[in-house]
């Protein structure tokens, strides 16, 4: 396992942060 | 044996080669069935725009490395491609999953997307191998006396594909959540990649970012955004 903090929510994917959703 | 960074750099070479053996050279047969359920099928977008980046990463590679390097370039190109089908495979799993949906012909259609997977992908291959053991600080000089790159390390990455550092970023966290295999140190590697993006390059003056919060903001806030000097 890793540190990475993930911060997107559920609701948040690939297609909503290139806005095609 | 106790480990060695060069035994490190093996183990982590073979680990990223195992794991994509059994991804293959084309698109999987589910990928190919998410391309086919767009309303405009990608598939030839995408094919063709993998060819003219491994012209680009090739020659970039070649320059940095020397010609007679080319043929390392192309391997870690076709080693990249393999992972950014992998990754983008998993990504629609999981926003299919998520959405309840199948046809992503506009995400599949985005050359942004695309571009951003692939660097993102180029960007973990060359960090397995070591992209700084090539680095001699920035410049060498060839055989006439010109100066030739020798600094594979990121951002190199973003000035081969020509891509803007702020839409490298956007895939980082789902490239990340999509490969749970990913060694430490390259989540590690990747989220000192994120730092550097959020904390200088995405504030250069080309940014696309500038436009964004223009955007957010609504025309007359405009002014209100600071300068990158700032």
């Amino acid at each position: 396992s890793h540190d990475y903090h993930f911060g997107l929510e559920d609701h948040e994917g690939i297609s909503e942060l290139f806005d095609c959703d | 044996p106790p480990q060695t960074p060069i035994r490190a750099a093996m183990t982590s070479i073979q680990q990223l080669r195992g794991d994509l053996t059994s991804s293959g050279d084309q698109p999987s047969t589910n990928l190919a069935t998410y391309f086919k359920n767009c309303t405009v099928d990608p598939m030839q977008a995408v094919l063709s725009r993998l060819e003219t980046l491994e012209q680009a990463f090739s020659q970039r590679f070649g320059l940095a490395v020397g010609p007679r390097c080319i043929v390392l370039g192309c391997q870690r190109f076709k080693l990249g491609v393999r992972l950014y089908y992998k990754i983008m495979e998993a990504m629609l799993k999981s926003e299919e999953k998520r959405l309840s949906v199948q046809n992503f012909s506009k995400l599949l259609n985005d050359s942004t997307f695309h571009t951003s997977l692939l660097a993102c992908a180029l960007e973990v291959v060359m960090a397995t191998y070591g992209g700084g053991s090539f680095k001699t600080g920035g410049y060498n000089h060839d055989a006439a006396g010109d100066p030739v790159e020798t600094d594979l390390c990121f951002p190199w990455i973003l000035d081969v594909v020509d891509l803007p550092a702020f839409d490298f970023y956007k895939v980082i966290e789902s490239f990340i959540k999509a490969e749970p295999t990913l060694s430490k140190d390259i989540v590690k590697h990747l989220e000192t990649c994120e730092n550097l993006i959020m904390e200088r390059i995405a504030w250069r003056t080309d940014s696309p970012l500038f436009e964004l919060l223009k955007q957010e903001h609504g025309g007359g806030a405009a002014d209100q955004v600071e300068t990158p000097a700032s």
